[in-house]
């Protein structure tokens, strides 16, 4: 009886919350959900890449949570993000046994590119320094958003490699910790996903060593390419295709509320 | 046991009508009990009310199921109920001033994911697990 339905829906709605209801109400959700205060997130919208491939996970998440309680749906979501499922999902126990799962993004502002001795570089930095205690990483991925180009490049490969800056040093090259690379096809388009599970493990127990990753595009006879000419999306291009990195969290102790 | 037999006699010797007042007493309150059985009730919470839609992006809201009925002697058989529950009833109905009835409680627990963003934009997927009322009965 859809007035029924109708009428427990709004039953939230029928008695408009006093100042003070809303308050205690809201005190007690973030309470709940282990936050000091309510975020005011200060860019981006929810149209953004990380946010919309987070909402792909949430959507997962909620589907299989609903069939191990016997809803059955009928069919299954369809992703939203374009490009290759993520390569977790494939392996969707990171998903069921993730207390948490974060979306990072990129804190350079402006795509910096490095050309030393003749290497094209692009810098990419997040901060994981606020992870709540107790979580440990149990996978943790580096997306790119790589677009389709036209000219020059057919039948070429390129192999895209990320490293992990150890050591920075002014006016030369950083020290570099290969983490993950690829070899694709130049004409390809979508998302490329670099595996930084270890070095996600490390930022969070070390934070002062987190200086960031890099990124750098060869050609098949090895020549550096400049990434944007290879199509790699950077913080210029559209904000649903911005690079981003996720981690999956594992909660190793229970979390109480605060005794008040 | 004496007591017990004792009492009885006394109480064969109630009159009657006090008797059937009794046994009536029981089927109508059996019979309220029925409408005010120990089940689950919904309470939407919209985030959008509380003005959070800003940084809370799934889900808008959620039911926020709770527990609420009675235990009353007798249990109906579709009450799901410990077997403690059951014994509690029996002594409460027998002794209603010493023990308490059993409570009307969750048996079984949901988790909920909620997806949200951080002062820093970054965005946060986390289950929260036994927090909603799946199935209620009596404890």
């Amino acid at each position: 009886d859809f007035t029924l339905d109708n009428e427990v829906h709004s039953s939230f709605i029928q008695r408009r919350l006093r100042s003070q209801e809303r308050r205690e109400m809201q005190r007690e959700i973030l309470s709940i959900l282990g936050l000091p205060h309510r975020p005011r997130p200060h860019l981006y919208g929810k149209q953004n890449s990380a946010p919309m491939f987070m909402l792909d996970l949430y959507n997962a998440m909620t589907v299989e949570e609903e069939e191990a309680e016997g809803f059955s749906y009928p069919y299954k979501p369809i992703f939203t993000t374009q490009g290759p499922p993520l390569a977790f999902q494939q392996d969707s126990n990171f998903l069921n046994d993730a207390d948490m799962v974060m979306s990072f993004v990129n804190l350079v502002e402006h795509d910096k590119e490095f050309y030393h001795q003749r290497r094209h570089h692009r810098e990419f930095r997040f901060d994981l320094a606020k992870i709540p205690e107790g979580e440990a990483v149990t996978a943790a991925e580096f997306r790119i958003y790589k677009d389709y180009i036209r000219e020059r490049f057919d039948n070429e490969t390129f192999r895209i490699s990320v490293y992990q800056v150890l050591q920075e040093h002014p006016g030369r090259d950083s020290d570099l910790f290969q983490l993950d690379s690829r070899t694709i096809w130049a004409a390809e388009e979508g998302w490329l996903v670099f595996d930084i599970t270890a070095t996600s493990n490390h930022w969070v127990v070390n934070p002062q060593h987190n200086l960031g990753l890099q990124l750098s595009v060869e050609s098949s006879d090895g020549q550096s390419i400049n990434p944007k000419l290879a199509g790699l999306i950077g913080t210029n291009g559209p904000h649903n295709k911005q690079p981003f990195m996720v981690a999956f969290f594992k909660a190793t102790e229970i979390h109480l509320r605060s005794i008040r | 046991s004496a007591g017990g037999k004792q009492r009885n006699q006394n109480r064969s010797k109630a009159p009657k009508s006090q008797e059937a007042l009794r046994v009536a007493n029981i089927a109508e309150n059996s019979s309220t009990d029925q409408k005010q059985a120990c089940k689950k009730h919904e309470l939407y919470v919209s985030f959008r009310d509380l003005g959070w839609q800003d940084w809370i992006i799934a889900p808008e809201g959620y039911a926020a199921y709770y527990c609420e009925g009675e235990c009353a002697f007798p249990l109906n058989s579709y009450m799901n109920a410990t077997n403690h529950a059951i014994v509690q009833t029996l002594v409460h109905f027998i002794n209603p001033d010493t023990v308490p009835k059993p409570c009307c409680a969750p048996t079984q627990l949901n988790a909920i994911s909620v997806l949200y963003f951080d002062d820093s934009s970054n965005v946060i997927l986390k289950k929260y697990r036994n927090m909603v009322v799946r199935t209620c009965g009596c404890h």
